[in-house]
């Protein structure tokens, strides 16, 4: 129903009813992605729900489903928090793809016992669950949710006390006793919390963090030693192992096409060396068949820009300390089938005749920069 | 955008607005070279194809073309792979159009911060879009100035959400002025020393902006993308 196709709808939403836009009715079970109602008996709801929600995104920063959570801390209805997920993400019937509200008695026990909570601190029962509008159970052709009597009581975004209540997971082993028999500060090692620690800063991070190719811990420990490559191979970003040969060579080798990141760089001195790094070594380039072009696309490959000046310097002398390795231009690299510089460059045996490098001058784009206001004669 | 004002033509050139057919509008974006823009990856959901999408940019009035307004459909769309929709984490996508823009006053694209350059707390940076106003849906570009909130200040105005490094605060307790629905994927731009502008944020969660609960808006921290982004462009343009 997304689209003006004029699709049929789903059975349960209409028979066969063109689908119109602007029929927010016509709603379809979806999975429940509300990380506080993730526990729940049911795994999939239709919207809107019954506090006016018209999707999970919508329900997950609204006021009540802040509210729920923080009001569940008073421990004041065993089953608050399932209440409140059957109407911030209601069941959703497979076969009629209808949502299945709350029995009434659980709606009026929430409310009994969790509103004078809320009177307290000055708060209202939220607007928009009078408890008149759900089904009493065993009503005649309706059906109700109930909580089942060992329903887990807090969600997933909760820490349940050993007293039973529920406290928020952001407040477990945080220096601060806030469960009333302070069982919240026990056992707070990572591993006691099924993450895992990083070595440095001792941060808990998930264990499917650990060699993902993004570095979660300060000192990129959970990156480290996830594979074990041969001396001819290099590491790749995301830990594949790809032959040094195959390093930079302007295709792609690793999956994640680490291989051919930060192949091309000037240096720091001045002028600035174009410096290539290739099968696993880094490289100045012979100026010998070096041209205007190739300048530019080394500019741009290294995100500075399409404007480029050459400037050609001489190779280190023979003997000298720090002397470096060049490359040169491939003879037929305008017809080379890659469009990175350092495809268009190879080793060869001969010396470099000109005896010079090349440097480059990098213009970058303009950016962020605002046309002036116009000024008018008054 | 709440509590903004009315923006004056051609004064925000990088920002842009997603569209869809049939609703038009969808979210905003920002436009960071000739054929790159950055939005959140949460504008994407449910409609991850190419094909249904263009960029309009150069345009102050939603209802009214401008004579400098450029139109660009999109080539390709990459999502972080880490975006997590549970917790709006990586809430970032790079999209590519299908030819380059041309360069004028009215369109052209801001600076992306260096690796590391963050702003500090209490500096003051603007938000732009076509979101909502907290009464209605404006037809003119709207922008507000927002205060930069520390992390761990931010953290305590959502007790329910973690706020993460690829997450970014600004705005006010009150929220008088904030971003709203529609908002997303805009700018949160703070000039530098130099006169420039440089992109900080993405509009991407908060609380309902409308509702009685307030606090800051809670934007993608672009710093922290800043060479995913590069790699991304790069490895597109060759393609690797």
């Amino acid at each position: 129903c997304i689209s003006t196709s004029h699709q049929p709808c789903s059975p349960g939403c209409y028979g066969n009813a063109s689908c119109d836009p602007r029929n927010v009715n016509c709603s379809r079970c979806e999975p429940i992605s509300l990380e506080l109602c993730m526990n729940l008996p049911y795994n999939s709801t239709s919207f809107p729900n019954y506090l006016g929600h018209h999707s999970q995104k919508e329900s997950s920063v609204s006021w009540e489903s802040s509210l729920f959570p923080a009001l569940v801390q008073t421990n004041c209805y065993k089953y608050l928090m399932f209440f409140a997920c059957t109407i911030l993400v209601p069941k959703c019937d497979p076969v009629t793809q209808q949502k299945v509200p709350p029995c009434r008695s659980l709606c009026r026990s929430s409310k009994e016992r969790c509103e004078s909570v809320l009177g307290i601190v000055g708060l209202q029962w939220p607007e928009d669950t009078d408890c008149a509008q759900f089904p009493e159970e065993g009503q005649a052709n309706t059906t109700c949710l109930l909580p089942d009597p060992d329903v887990d009581e807090c969600s997933p975004s909760h820490f349940k006390c050993r007293s039973g209540r529920c406290v928020l997971a952001s407040k477990r082993c945080n220096g601060h006793m806030d469960c009333d028999d302070d069982s919240d500060e026990e056992h707070c090692g990572c591993k006691e919390r099924g993450l895992w620690e990083c070595p440095g800063n001792k941060a808990c991070i998930k264990h499917s963090m650990i060699c993902d190719g993004f570095p979660d811990c300060s000192q990129l420990e959970d990156e480290k030693n996830c594979s074990v490559c041969n001396d001819n191979e290099l590491e790749c970003n995301n830990h594949e192992c790809v032959h040094r040969t195959l390093w930079c060579d302007g295709r792609k080798h690793c999956s994640d096409s680490s291989d051919e990141w930060n192949c091309v760089s000037l240096s720091n001195s001045t002028p600035s060396v174009l410096m290539v790094y290739k099968t696993a070594s880094e490289y100045q380039v012979c100026a010998d068949e070096w041209n205007s072009q190739l300048s530019g696309l080394a500019c741009r490959q290294m995100g500075l820009g399409v404007s480029a000046a050459t400037v050609e310097t001489v190779l280190d002398e023979p003997g000298q300390p720090g002397r470096r390795r060049w490359l040169h231009v491939h003879p037929d690299w305008s017809q080379r089938n890659s469009s990175a510089l350092q495809g268009l460059l190879e080793k060869r045996g001969h010396s470099c005749h000109s005896r010079k490098k090349v440097a480059l001058r990098c213009t970058k784009d303009e950016c962020g920069r605002r046309p002036a206001a116009r000024m008018v004669k008054r | 955008i709440l509590g903004g004002r009315t923006s004056r033509p051609g004064r925000w050139p990088w920002q842009c607005s997603l569209q869809s057919d049939p609703s038009g509008h969808i979210c905003g974006c920002v436009l960071i070279g000739r054929k790159w823009a950055l939005t959140v990856a949460h504008c994407f959901e449910g409609r991850e194809s190419a094909d249904v999408w263009k960029v309009v940019m150069g345009i102050n009035n939603l209802d009214h073309p401008s004579p400098f307004m450029q139109t660009r459909y999109v080539k390709s769309i990459i999502v972080h792979s880490r975006y997590n929709r549970a917790v709006v984490d990586y809430d970032i996508s790079v999209i590519e159009l299908d030819s380059e823009i041309e360069v004028t006053s009215y369109v052209r694209p801001v600076c992306l911060p260096d690796r590391g350059q963050v702003p500090k707390p209490d500096t003051y940076c603007y938000i732009t879009g076509w979101g909502h106003m907290g009464n209605r849906m404006p037809f003119k570009l709207q922008e507000g100035e927002v205060r930069i909130i520390s992390l761990s200040q931010c953290q305590s105005y959502f007790d329910m959400k973690t706020i993460t490094s690829r997450m970014l605060c600004a705005g006010y307790e009150a929220g008088t002025i904030d971003s709203c629905m529609g908002d997303s994927g805009g700018p949160l731009v703070c000039r530098e020393g130099d006169g420039r502008w440089s992109l900080y944020g993405l509009t991407s969660w908060g609380s309902v902006c409308f509702s009685k609960v307030l606090g800051p808006g809670v934007y993608a921290n672009v710093t922290h993308f800043t060479e995913w982004i590069e790699r991304q462009i790069y490895l597109r343009t060759f393609n690797l």
